[in-house]
């Protein structure tokens, strides 16, 4: 007969890590990277910490192609309660929260710990200090698969002897350094572009160190955690919000738990959905709710969804950190207007590099850097609405750039909700209201790009005479 | 501070159900059906019935565009006491087993489910029975998202009066039926294309009856669960294999519970890693299983992974299949000897379809229906391993082709592991070993269509004389 059977989180993402960004040994080994820089740099910017990040990549065997990676940073740290969950729990996170963070979905040190421990065996090792505290806590822990649950191997604390705070993360796992090499230097590298105002080091199993010397002093205003727009509601999240039990009435519930929801537009809602406003929330049928929420959704005259929930990098970031690698001749950013797609606010923020040290692109389209909520996306461009735009809606031409030429493009989009098309992080799906934003965006730079490169020209000519 | 918290399955596919397709109305209307109609499928070709599959879509409100989705099958059904599970729970699934199936995650009847449920508030309706079973069962339920657990809202049975076994499940979801119709009828079409063995009955909201009545009556042989190839080892398989407490000594362990292990080489590997063969499993030091599981991975003279697990269409329900749609003048199609890729068997199968009905492709490459464990591919065309392969790896001109053309190239891949690139089980990846294999199997097809068509060339140079 058929076997019925339920798995944990942890089961499945293990069973399809592939999904995850974990399909083969040098992939994994970048995926690693990525998912603990991500954690280092959320625990520092978020909050006001101008980052200090370390990574360092060891062989860790004679034998087999086993690498240590140990990444640590001066961030927040984590409450030495919450550190089993954090990394031993798939589906635990702090960032399930309206607020842009690199992180979102909870599982990726988790995949990176679960890929350690089943292809070499050995625990994830984390040490970690909040600001304040007088001790360090340290774990060694792996993850009960089937129960989705951590298990402590080792724990313990000691005293500070100096101001420290932040995390140091342990993992080790299969990897393929020669064959991973090129794109884990250049995540990094991508990484230093968008945060000028960290210092990053990274050692390579070769035992070569690469600094990123921070070169600005000022961070990108932090997120701040908002309430959802009222674009961003479903039955779901109406029930939930009435079972929490904290409204007495269900003009308060309204006023009190939605941005953009005021007396008069509260008033108006309520009307439409044939409503009392002093009605008790629970006592609400369940056709009422759905009235109420398709009401909500069809209502057109809110206030956009604040943009406080976001980070934007902001034009002088993307400029220095543009030069700090690139010393282009050229350099030119924009962060465009917050826009909105369902509910969720975001911002496009596009920097065009040209010359100097840029390196030149291929003969069809310039260079892209594509970035969302800061996170450097370098695989699967051919799927991304940026490619798209970048290769097929431009003509380059048009802007005086002549391809193969040393040009290139950085996208940033960030959000509260990005639409990445897998859990691993590499694409953003093409909705339009962001195709049309990113695309906006671009031409804006390009065009400042075209008149410098139509005043040099110029130049170049009256020079020759 | 930090919200640090955990939340379920179901939660996390609800809040990024994007991830699993339903990105909108219309894509959401389009993956319901999917979901349904691959359940389906997998309840009766799988098991020896020849499918009855009826679907029924009806617009579900006046005013608001909700959509009432109804599929039934003729086949195995489901045990009453699973019901509640199998639709309730995300993660819960029959298919968590090495035998070729479309269902493999435990999540596309769940992901609808809940679509349904936040969209509409209506709850799904399952009724079914078992063959032999002399009651039906019905239930109405839905998913508590929170704990990721059915609720049972209705269940019941009554007396069969017929001999009836099959299953009959019915979601109510927000959908948009103008932007999806063309899609839904293309699946259908190419579900159709790839179930000549089959009887399927399509009514739209707008009362059009589409029939693909069953050309052929003998089903490919279904699927056959198998033991673990030794190339699929990791840590973890290994300790679960141990703490199932089955075996006595470490060979029982390898002899009994891998495919393609036998009394030389579990002795060959035994003595390799360092292990007496009566060695009791669980007193295995952990670095010693490390040992034996990289020991076990660079072994190379494994049989390699029995296709039994498989049910490839074969070549006459390929030709069946493209006659029923296209009615071409030629029809050539070939399933490829089985190969293997990280210890699980897979087989790469082509058709193509030249003229008659065939419609006329792009100018740039022909018209490529991707399938992979019978499950037709519509959306992420562009990366997808086929797609790329058969657009820029094959010169269509040497095959005679001048496209644009009335050819149909038609892929399937199936496997015990399908390396989709995410769970909306859209686009293939692009693994080397498959690569090969696909590219192989498309050039001889398109050599015997190349015979065809110079071999017609000439009739009609000789006819003109
Ligand atoms: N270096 C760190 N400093 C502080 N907190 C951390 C650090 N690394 C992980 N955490 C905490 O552990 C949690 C889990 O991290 P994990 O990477 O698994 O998920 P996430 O970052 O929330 O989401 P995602 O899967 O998108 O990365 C984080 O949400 C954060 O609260
Ligand atoms: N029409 C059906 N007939 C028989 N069993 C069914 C049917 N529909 C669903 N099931 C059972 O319910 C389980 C859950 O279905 P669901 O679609 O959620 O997951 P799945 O098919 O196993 O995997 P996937 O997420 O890849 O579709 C199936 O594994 C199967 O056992
Ligand atoms: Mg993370
Ligand atoms: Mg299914």
């Amino acid at each position: 007969g058929e076997q019925y059977r339920a798995i944990s989180p942890a089961e499945f993402f293990y069973k399809y890590r592939e999904i995850a960004g974990f399909s083969n040994p040098a992939r994994a080994l970048y995926q690693t990277i990525r998912e603990l820089v991500e954690n280092a740099l959320d625990a520092t910017d978020a909050h006001n910490i101008l980052p200090d990040i370390k990574i360092v990549i060891r062989r860790a065997d004679e034998v087999n192609p086993y690498y240590k990676i140990v990444v640590e940073d001066n961030g927040i740290g984590i409450p030495p309660h919450i550190v089993p969950e954090a990394f031993g729990r798939v589906l635990f996170s702090s960032k399930y929260v309206l607020r842009q963070t690199r992180g979102m979905f909870g599982l990726g040190a988790k995949v990176a710990i679960l890929y350690g421990q089943i292809t070499t065996g050995r625990p994830v090792e984390i040490v970690t200090s909040q600001p304040g505290l007088k001790r360090i806590y340290y774990f060694k822990l792996r993850i009960d698969i089937n129960k989705n649950q951590p298990v402590i191997l080792e724990k313990g604390s000691y005293r500070k002897n100096r101001e420290w705070h932040g995390t140091i993360v342990s993992v080790t796992v299969e990897g393929d350094w020669s064959k991973a090499k090129s794109r884990i230097k250049e995540y990094i590298m991508r990484t230093a572009v968008v945060t000028p105002y960290a210092n990053i080091v990274f050692i390579s199993p070769e035992d070569e160190i690469i600094y990123y010397k921070r070169t600005i002093n000022k961070l990108p205003r932090p997120p701040r955690e908002v309430k959802p727009h009222p674009y961003g509601i479903d039955l779901e999240v109406l029930k939930r919000l009435i079972s929490s039990g904290k409204y007495t009435t269900i003009y308060d519930l309204l006023t009190k738990s939605f941005q953009s929801i005021g007396d008069v537009t509260a008033r108006t809602l309520l009307e439409r959905a044939g409503i009392d406003p002093s009605h008790e929330p629970a006592k609400l049928r369940e056709d009422k709710l759905l009235e109420l929420t398709n009401v909500m959704k069809q209502y057109e005259k809110y206030r956009p969804p604040t943009s406080l929930a976001l980070s934007p990098l902001g034009e002088e970031v993307i400029i220095a950190g543009l030069k700090r690698i690139y010393q282009p001749e050229f350099v030119e950013a924009i962060t465009r207007r917050p826009a909105a797609y369902e509910g969720h606010p975001f911002i496009v923020e596009v920097g065009i590099a040209y010359g100097g040290r840029t390196p030149i692109s291929t003969d069809r389209y310039p260079t892209l850097l594509r970035y969302a909520n800061k996170i450097p996306l370098l695989y699967d461009e051919g799927s991304d609405v940026t490619t798209r735009i970048v290769k097929e809606e431009i003509n380059w031409d048009n802007y005086l750039v002549k391809l193969p030429a040393p040009i290139v493009v950085l996208v940033h989009l960030c959000s509260t909700k990005i639409p990445f098309k897998g859990v691993g992080k590499e694409s953003i799906a093409d909705v339009d209201v962001i195709h049309k934003e990113i695309k906006l965006a671009i031409l804006e730079v390009a065009r400042r790009l075209r008149n410098y490169l139509s005043k040099k020209m110029k130049e170049e000519e009256r020079r020759k005479k």
